[in-house]
């Protein structure tokens, strides 16, 4: 079972990834499943076609986490991908952190977290105790950054990677850095700033994914690219990066930037 | 004593607001105190004139909070302005919340939280319990929301609104929301899109402030742009957000917007 994280920024473009990754896994006959770790649980929206499923957190509230089946919390969506989206606390009250732990905590009761591949998609914008959760764990094993030319994105990067660098000296954690995806801001020069940051860190950049406007119409169509336009040159690069992904095995420890040495990077490019 | 707190999502230009209105606000003769709560630690920087300050978290982890004294953790920046850092947890492994709260809780005990205003310069992408802290227990009373037109900063605006309402039904808990401001991203249209949400939620756009690369020139010479340019238009702005501020006693509770309603809004310019 390969478990993979895909953490960045909020709007960066996590989820369009992490689904997109979904599908082409699934065309490939295996056996997929997608949890979403953000608040905003849209994760699996476009491999559900549109609709809007029940979060853990929602139900764990309402009911306490006793009698829940698995079949209120895993929905089966695009070519059999199971999706299920944590939710997050109420705002204000409550703690994303232990939303995340309560959701994969259910799964392992019910048995449910199983797969050739489990993507879990999760917000890098605080990278608290709460968040980086599925690093913590070993539910994740490996981490893909998904950031852009811009330097807040790079800025979150960056504190995942503080946080995988911390986490691996826990004995329990088998975490790692399996590569940097760079979605792009239409940034000029991102292509090369993206590459140069992995490179400075230890890692590399395993994708670069242009901004198309394709992305937008299939969003529309409440389907992700690769059913909406699997002859689209997008459709492609995402198929890509799923081989990439699913063939990788070169993981390393990140070694973070400091604040100050990542700004004047970005301000090479 | 006037406390209030500036919330929004990361990048969007909190600390840049904040500390203009710091610095405008001490022009007029009045005793500030600005508080950062963003990891990033970076908010009175330009009123440092470029110095990072040490954080109360790290202080606080090297040496238990005990042995602190004011000197340590407050330092006067430019017109005499109180400059506190509270910092962020180490990536992965602490709250970001219970470092907040440690900071408010230090502070009060060295009696150094008071002055004519109080502004809390606060990370808004993740509303859980921690980063509410400064709406909880009453150190905000007045809310103010940076948002662009951008749909992931109204998101997040949003989110900070169901934490108001759903704190303002605790007892204890007085802070209400004193006004949106939009913070140009050079959206077309954006000035009567935030206009219309902040009429949409009950509340009001208590200023528009345009992007100008004055700010990005002052923050080359490490200077708000009250200071380094006085005379700019864009001064004028801030020092008219100064005063609005300042004179505002309308306060309300909001009613936050469903995600497809928003979602609908902003297609709508
Ligand atoms: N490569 C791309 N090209 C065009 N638009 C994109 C691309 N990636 C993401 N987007 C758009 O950006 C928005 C935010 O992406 P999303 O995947 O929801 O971000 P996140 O999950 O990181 O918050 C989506 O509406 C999507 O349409
Ligand atoms: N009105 C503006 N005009 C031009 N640039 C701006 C403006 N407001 C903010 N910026 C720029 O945006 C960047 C992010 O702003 P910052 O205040 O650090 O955001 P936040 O505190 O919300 O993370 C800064 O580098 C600043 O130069
Ligand atoms: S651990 Fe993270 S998500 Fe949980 S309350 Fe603290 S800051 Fe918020
Ligand atoms: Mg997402
Ligand atoms: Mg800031």
């Amino acid at each position: 079972m390969k478990q993979i994280a895909l953490y960045g920024k909020g709007g960066i473009g996590k989820s369009t990834t992490s689904a997109n990754l979904s599908a082409a896994l699934s065309d490939r006959g295996l056996n997929i499943m997608q949890i979403g770790c953000d608040p905003k649980h849209d994760s699996t929206r476009m491999l559900m076609h549109g609709k809007w499923i029940p979060t853990v957190l929602d139900l764990v509230r309402e009911r306490g986490d006793k009698a829940i089946s698995v079949d209120e919390v895993v929905f089966t969506g695009y070519n059999g991908i199971r999706c299920v989206e944590a939710g997050g606390p109420e705002p204000g009250v409550g703690c994303a952190g232990r939303g995340i732990i309560a959701t994969f905590q259910l799964l392992e009761r019910l048995d449910a977290l199983y797969g050739d591949v489990v993507l879990y998609d999760v917000l890098g914008d605080v990278v608290c105790g709460g968040f980086a959760m599925p690093m913590r764990e070993s539910y994740a094993r490996e981490v893909y950054l998904v950031t852009s030319g811009e330097l807040m994105s790079l800025y979150a990067a960056n504190n995942i990677c503080k946080a995988i660098q911390r986490l691996s000296r826990r004995s329990r954690c088998t975490c790692a850095l399996g590569g940097v995806i760079c979605n792009s801001a239409n940034i000029s020069g991102e292509k090369e700033l993206v590459g140069a940051y992995a490179r400075r860190i230890g890692s590399r950049l395993i994708s670069y994914i242009p901004r198309d406007n394709i992305v937008r119409v299939a969003e529309v169509n409440k389907q992700t690219v690769i059913e909406y336009a699997p002859d689209s040159p997008q459709a492609d690069v995402y198929r890509h990066l799923a081989e990439d992904i699913f063939e990788n095995d070169t993981m390393t420890i990140p070694i973070p930037m400091e604040t100050d040495e990542l700004e004047n990077l970005a301000l090479e490019y």
